[in-house]
């Protein structure tokens, strides 16, 4: 099961790695740049789409997200790249009825890409229709890992969606609700 | 199959990426360091151990493997991070024979690593048996996905090697005989 792969690899090649150094990198960006994250927005919120769409800028997901600055970045020597990168993304959301905006640092779920990209890709083997199904089992499998892990509790918030089911307007609405 | 998928996402959310630009990064670093790459260096070298035992620090495998200094990096947008960072490390080879060093663009395929700790962590439900059987998986597939892929062609070089049946001295013996 490619989904029951990817999301063990998510966690073991990137989330094991940067969130327990998630806390550091907030305070070393409000060092410099003053408090803009609130208590609820010092965790990484992970959108896992279940059509596996993801694009890479989220401004054009929607226009209620806009792009507000990067975390300072990581820098890890792994498997033989010295001082490998790696950062996070901080979004300002703006909510309708509220219309004051909250900072969050927000990311898709990369592995999801490559579902999607596994399922055009007629070589790879894998259909569309499976796709699905591989999403939602890639959430489970991530959830249940991250569960089990005390160390990384409270500094991430995963947000599964079915966007396929849902409107388009689903992404600020929900995320800015969530939070 | 783990390893059909891993393979897979380490072609569509790495290689597909970074080997077009890869000679525009060896021409960058150039003009800015001197031409240190020789023709045959031009290309990013991929170690794929059959063990999967991928070590962060490469001189720490073999003394005759040594950090020599990392291409730019290449900035893009991708799932929502802004400017993520794709970087490739050269390393100088000791030759015992000619003892003239060759300089290598050379690391680890990273999804080996995520292999080898899947059979570390019960959870995952992945035998150490397995284990040998995947990498030589991931090895197939990549190697299949890469010959289809034309614009990647003389970009790359991969150097899959059982490292459970030959000696520890392998490492720079191969790669700069390779070379
Ligand atoms: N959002 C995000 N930011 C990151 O910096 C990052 N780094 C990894 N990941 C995701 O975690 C998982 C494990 O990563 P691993 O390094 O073992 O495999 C990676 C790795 O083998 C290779 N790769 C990707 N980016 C790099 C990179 N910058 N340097 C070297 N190898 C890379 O290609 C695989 C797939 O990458 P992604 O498809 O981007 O998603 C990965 C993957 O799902 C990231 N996700």
């Amino acid at each position: 099961n490619v989904a029951h792969g990817l999301a063990w690899s998510y966690y073991l090649g990137y989330l094991k790695i940067v969130l327990p150094k998630l806390e550091e990198k907030i305070n070393q960006y409000h060092r410099e740049y003053g408090n803009v994250l609130q208590q609820k927005g010092k965790k990484l919120y992970i959108l896992i789409p279940f059509s596996c769409k993801v694009l890479d800028k989220l401004e054009k997901v929607d226009t209620n997200i806009v792009f507000y600055q990067n975390l300072p970045e990581l820098l890890v020597d792994r498997a033989g790249i010295k001082s490998r990168s790696y950062k996070h993304s901080i979004y300002l959301i703006y909510d309708q009825k509220k219309q004051q905006p909250h900072h969050c640092i927000l990311e898709y779920a990369t592995p999801l890409r490559s579902l999607f990209e596994m399922t055009n890709d007629s070589a790879a083997a894998f259909s569309k229709e499976q796709r699905l199904d591989q999403a939602k089992l890639f959430y489970r499998t991530l959830k249940s890992i991250l569960n089990n892990v005390p160390e990384v509790t409270g500094s991430y918030r995963l947000i599964p969606y079915d966007d396929d089911l849902e409107g388009a307007e689903l992404g600020p609405h929900f995320v800015s609700e969530e939070i």
